[in-house]
């Protein structure tokens, strides 16, 4: 049946609600993000709690960059330049993105690649 | 993606989307799955944005992005938005940036500042429509009346399309993949076949949270870029979202 070559289109489904099987993999948990508070401050909670796997999903894209850059000069410019670029955006975004860098651990450009990376990849 | 904004019989508006995202960025062969796609699944979190104690609006996020994807503005506008491919793309856009020309926004504030500002499916709308942006996006609108329901397909200048709800037409929802509506998508890639298939068996009657929610889990809807699965219901000001995986036999994308 269609369902076993590309694009595997499926019959329609019916009944997956409210979600559960092998394509539901989990529920998304909830945070607020106090906009009274300072831009700097506002995500902490949610950094704090994802920081880990966001050290790791930057690691993977680090690891793609190398993978095409092997010298590793293309995250080198990313460390380098993006700083530069961080305080011509406009605020708050700009000092949430300092922000979470800061809580985070992780390098401000690399932060900057992950909030552009829509106009990035358009590349 | 797959973003899809319908109205059901009532007139009362829902916002489906698939967000799918990491392609060509890595394929892990052992586990038939994309390397980003993967990372960015654990990242995924629903976001309560409050000010004075009120909720300004809700949204599903990647943590550490503070641009906006998917988003309710409880009981007045839900808001989603796709990739659009374009020569004339956000690269540009970032040249021009780096030159000192900055009078376009970054798409995903764009959508930030309007979830935060804008108080009318109008206002949203127009915005949308006519801020000058840093690369093309389609945006997926859908607001708290009857026919509030439309795709603004943007290039970075302009808006190139507003495609509407029309029930008298016979358009009881408004779907859109990565491809202009008014062009056939990639062969390769036709995800709105098999959406709108499903829609059109689902019928008006019969759309609800529910049954969108089983458009959004049929292959190659569900594809194995989906990252998450969000639904929203503008009237009652509920955003859900489920973390997914595709098993196989599943297209890459």
């Amino acid at each position: 049946s269609a369902q076993f070559v590309p694009p595997y289109t499926e019959d329609c489904r019916t009944d997956m609600y409210p979600p559960n099987g092998p394509t539901f993999k989990g529920p998304v948990k909830w945070y607020t993000i106090d906009l009274d508070l300072p831009p700097s401050k506002r995500w902490t909670a949610v950094i704090s709690d994802k920081k880990n796997d966001l050290v790791d999903m930057i690691q993977a894209i680090r690891d793609l960059a190398d993978a095409f850059v092997p010298s590793g000069r293309l995250i080198e410019l990313v460390d380098i330049a993006l700083p530069l670029m961080v305080d011509t955006l406009p605020n708050p975004f700009r000092e949430e993105i300092k922000g979470i860098a800061a809580v985070s651990g992780v390098p401000l450009g690399e932060v900057v690649l992950f909030n552009i990376f829509y106009e990035v990849f358009t590349v | 993606c797959t973003s899809v904004v319908a109205q059901d019989e009532k007139g009362k508006l829902l916002h489906g989307r698939n967000l799918d995202f990491g392609l060509f960025l890595g394929w892990d062969v052992k586990n038939k799955s994309w390397a980003i796609s993967e990372k960015l699944k654990p990242l995924v979190v629903n976001l309560n944005f409050k000010r004075n104690n009120q909720t300004v609006f809700k949204s599903t996020n990647f943590a550490g992005y503070v641009g906006m994807l998917t988003g309710i503005k409880p009981h007045i506008f839900t808001l989603t938005m796709n990739e659009r491919f374009s020569l004339d793309g956000g690269y540009i856009g970032i040249l021009e940036w780096i030159l000192g020309q900055r009078d376009g926004m970054w798409m995903s504030f764009l959508t930030r500042s309007v979830l935060e500002n804008a108080n009318s499916y109008d206002e949203a709308k127009s915005l949308l429509a006519q801020t000058k942006m840093l690369a093309p996006a389609y945006f997926i609108l859908g607001g708290n009346q009857t026919g509030q329901g439309c795709i603004i397909t943007r290039s970075r200048e302009l808006s190139i399309d507003v495609l509407e709800i029309d029930v008298k037409l016979g358009r009881w929802y408004v779907l859109e993949t990565n491809y202009d509506h008014w062009k056939e998508p990639f062969f390769l890639d036709d995800r709105r076949t098999p959406a709108m298939k499903c829609l059109n068996q689902t019928t008006q009657a019969n759309i609800s949270v529910k049954t969108l929610y089983d458009v959004l889990s049929t292959k190659p809807v569900l594809n194995k870029l989906t990252t998450y699965t969000t639904l929203m219901q503008v009237s009652e000001g509920t955003l859900e979202s489920y973390i997914r995986d595709c098993p196989n036999p599943c297209m890459p994308w």
